[in-house]
């Protein structure tokens, strides 16, 4: 736990108890490490770890009868808060009618999008799944496979192209009166230009309430850049972070939160369609400094 | 410039930023400044071709790859997390490996996916190779069994076996893994069986959990690492290499068939340090 690896660092601490300037640095760095090995990306911790050593020093760590408490309580507090503070409510708007799904390869996005539209039908609603990845072979089957376990409509052309799918799959939509209609598209790299454009004029044809970021949560470093670039391109709504039932701690949330802003909705825990919850920032706080 | 502990320190930055990590980065560094003290090397200049050297060390200190066998049934193994790239791997080898002349099929024992065995039939079919494929909820080690035998019945030079994405932490899913091990071992008796690891490039500090645990249930042979056609340095290799001693066989670097290519220490190390 974090108290017992600073107070591991801080061996030798001062018999009196109280902390001096170089034991608060000495905790600060047992932090930054563990926020490092957390996968929290190298800049977001620096300004991180600044933030805390001013909130410690206002706060008169040094001099406190219980000072580790304090800085870590400081610490758990100030990560709560960059998550989305105690008081974040992360469900949709009720009135949330159209949703993207956008992300690298392999993060999580068809699987996310049935979870979400089995989520959406037990709540009452008649959900529409549009398969616009025309380019991973079997994407439009596995998208149709889940639809079928959920009862839920899929909407299909493989020989379309992305754009059309999202402008007839919202007629459909209107015909059927389909609400929410969720739009899982193809995995891509940020850094590919003609495939983020690609997804620029989805956007414009689909006109979305919600695009949702899948991340994987197994990501490390990068997922700052990813964020960053399909954040500017998209300006996206939310994040979903997926693989969250292994034992990766998951520090990419707090870099994509620092970095965009954009709050962090869900949470995928497993392959399963029910695998599927919200995001609550103070348990995240806790894994995330282990 | 003399080098001085500002400039050690943002080579340290450029690792970490890599995922490279913490704990292997640091003592990287220490050796890199061993190294510079030990040759009478004090130029900032100089240190990246120290660092280069270093670091491809670590990726040739290894154990030897399991080679292709003439005249007797070879089997391949791909094992990984979820959506780490296994499916496309496999069809990228057969392609290249039917390339180069050799008879190869492939064996679709991710049976738990939703069209995982069509995805993997769409690849065969592209390609042109046989598949063997299962009922969907089969048990894998079911499918791979009637894959060796199709392979030694068409005697086939090369059997590669795709497997479902599993998290290194679903102890049932690790045992049924295990299961596929043993059953090839049992079917192919003498046959030369590579079992890779598939990492994503992306992936941070978790790689060292991934291959520690993957290599407790099926005692690795092999690495590949997938996506380094993107913007991550794909870091966290030097530290599974430095501890496991897996060799590191092929880089993935796109979606499409042709974009598998042997992995080159040089190359990779030169990527994280220009
Ligand atoms: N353990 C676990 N696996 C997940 C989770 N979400 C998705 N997966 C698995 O991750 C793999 C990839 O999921 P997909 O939904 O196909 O990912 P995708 O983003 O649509 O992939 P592409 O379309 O190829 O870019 C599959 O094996 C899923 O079962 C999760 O929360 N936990
Ligand atoms: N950019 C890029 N994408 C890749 C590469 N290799 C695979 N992909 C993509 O990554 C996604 C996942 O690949 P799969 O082969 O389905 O991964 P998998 O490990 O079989 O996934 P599961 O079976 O669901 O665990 C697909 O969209 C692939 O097209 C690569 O080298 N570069
Ligand atoms: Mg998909
Ligand atoms: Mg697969």
């Amino acid at each position: 736990k974090m108290q017992d690896r600073i107070l591991g660092a801080l061996k030798n601490m001062a018999k009196s108890g109280r902390l001096s300037e170089a034991d608060v640095e000495k905790g600060l760095r047992e932090i930054r490490l563990a926020l490092l090995e957390a996968d929290v990306n190298l800049s977001v911790t620096k300004k991180f770890i600044s933030r805390v050593q001013q909130k410690a020093v206002g706060q008169d760590v040094l001099g406190q009868l219980n000072p580790i408490d304090t800085l870590v309580m400081v610490v758990y507090e100030e990560l709560t808060e960059l998550l989305g503070g105690k008081e974040y409510d992360p469900k949709f708007d009720p009135g949330v009618k159209r949703i993207m799904m956008v992300g690298l390869q392999g993060s999580g996005k068809t699987t996310t999008s049935g979870k979400l539209a089995n989520r959406f039908k037990s709540e009452g609603k008649k959900p529409l799944l549009i398969a616009a990845d025309l380019s991973r072979p079997a994407a439009v089957d596995q998208l149709q496979v889940l639809g079928k376990q959920i009862h839920v409509d899929v909407f299909a052309d493989p020989k379309s192209n992305p754009v059309d799918l999202a402008k007839n799959g919202l007629k459909q939509g209107d015909k059927d009166s389909n609400n929410p209609v969720i739009i899982d598209t193809a995995g891509r790299l940020a850094i590919d230009e003609e495939l983020m454009d690609e997804l620029v004029k989805v956007k414009e044809a689909f006109k979305p309430d919600e695009i949702l970021l899948v991340v994987d949560a197994l990501t490390g470093q990068d997922a700052v850049e990813t964020a960053q670039r399909f954040d500017e391109k998209l300006n996206i709504t939310g994040i979903v972070l997926t693989k969250m039932d292994g034992d990766a701690r998951g520090g990419a949330a707090m870099s994509m939160r620092a970095v965009t802003g954009k709050p962090i909705r869900l949470t995928g825990t497993g392959e399963k369609l029910d695998a599927l919850e919200y995001f609550f920032p103070d348990r995240m706080a806790s894994r995330i400094l282990g | 410039q003399l080098v001085d502990d500002g400039y050690y320190d943002d080579v340290m930055e450029a690792l970490v930023l890599s995922d490279v990590g913490m704990e292997l980065s640091d003592s990287l560094i220490e050796r890199i400044r061993a190294e510079m003290r030990d040759r009478g090397l004090a130029y900032r200049r100089d240190v990246p071709a120290v660092a280069r050297e270093v670091l491809t060390g670590i990726l040739t200190d290894v154990r030897e790859p399991v080679p292709l066998v003439p005249d007797r049934l070879n089997v391949i193994m791909l094992v990984g997390v979820n959506g780490s790239g296994k499916t496309t791997i496999s069809a990228k080898l057969a392609h290249r490996l039917k390339q180069e002349g050799l008879k190869v099929i492939l064996a679709a024992a991710d049976t738990f996916r939703a069209a995982a065995t069509e995805q993997l039939s769409v690849w065969a079919h592209r390609i042109g190779v046989d598949i063997v494929t299962g009922q969907q909820g089969a048990d894998p080690a079911a499918v791979v069994f009637d894959a060796t035998q199709a392979a030694a019945a068409r005697n086939m030079d090369v059997l590669i076996v795709d497997t479902a994405g599993r998290l290194q932490t679903k102890h049932n899913l690790m045992q049924e893994l295990s299961k596929v091990t043993r059953t090839i071992d049992k079917a192919c008796e003498g046959a030369a069986v590579t079992r890779i690891l598939v990492l994503d490039a992306t992936v941070g500090q978790n790689a060292m959990s991934q291959a520690e645990l993957f290599n407790e249930a099926c005692e690795l042979t092999g690495i590949a690492m997938n996506k380094l056609d993107g913007s991550a340095k794909g870091g966290t290799l030097f530290a599974v290499v430095d501890r496991l001693k897996i060799p590191v066989l092929y880089i993935g670097v796109g979606e499409q068939v042709g974009d598998l290519l042997d992995f080159d220490p040089l190359e990779f190390t030169g990527g994280l340090i220009p």
